[in-house]
């Protein structure tokens, strides 16, 4: 699983 | 969105409402630490900067304003409506050891090398170890009051919902968010400690939360 950010979590 | 995140996000706006209301109705601020609640309002300020690049949800939006504006309000309260009851004597941690590091870290290890990226990496370590100097505060004092340690507790709690979030989210969706899920493990931690003093002590006695 590649590395990813996620723009909706607070 | 699953219940672990939601029931996070509504773990943090409980402690934030908490330290809030408490500041307010007592009019003073005593055993609180402004240095936390300064890095806190700086967190939240450098995150939520992509307010004004991307629009992602109403739920998003109306949260992370909710989060500005109420830490904000609770530095003002400490530092200027009810000044007169801060007690800086005690909340002697310098920041420096921690905005330091947090910041060389922030550069060296982030999603890409962009200012809104850099300051997201800059929120997410900087929130790891911004309750630090109100823990040292405890320590130093000795003792905190009930509706304190409830604060600590749901700011504690949030942060260990959002692991469970991620636990799930990798097993569902394959998704990992590295510098949030290794921030969030090392954010925890310190409320390891905390979280058994406030079973033990808090929950079973009554009234303040004094260390041995």
């Amino acid at each position: 699983v590649d590395s990813q950010k996620d723009k909706d979590e607070l | 969105m699953n219940i672990f995140r939601l029931a996070g996000d509504v773990s943090h706006l409980v402690a934030i409402i908490i330290l809030f209301l408490k500041i307010w109705k007592s009019k003073s601020c005593a055993g609180i630490s402004g240095k936390s609640q300064v890095l806190f309002a700086l967190v939240f300020t450098s995150r939520y900067l992509d307010l004004f690049t991307v629009f992602i949800s109403a739920y998003n939006t109306i949260m992370k304003l909710v989060f500005l504006v109420l830490s904000y309000a609770t530095v003002y309260l400490i530092y200027m409506r009810f000044r007169g009851s801060y007690d800086s004597e005690n909340d002697s941690f310098r920041v420096e050891f921690l905005l330091v590091p947090v910041t060389g870290l922030a550069f060296l290890e982030n999603y890409a090398f962009t200012p809104l990226e850099i300051l997201w990496t800059f929120s997410i370590f900087l929130e790891a170890v911004a309750i630090m100097p109100q823990l040292f505060m405890i320590t130093k004092t000795g003792e905190a009051e009930s509706i304190t340690t409830h604060y600590l507790f749901f700011l504690g709690l949030y942060r260990a919902l959002y692991l469970a979030n991620w636990v799930w989210r990798y097993h569902t969706e394959g998704f990992f968010d590295q510098i949030a899920v290794v921030s969030g493990v090392v954010q925890t931690i310190f409320y390891c400690d905390f979280f058994y003093l406030y079973v033990t002590r808090v929950l079973r006695g009554s009234g303040k939360m004094s260390l041995p």
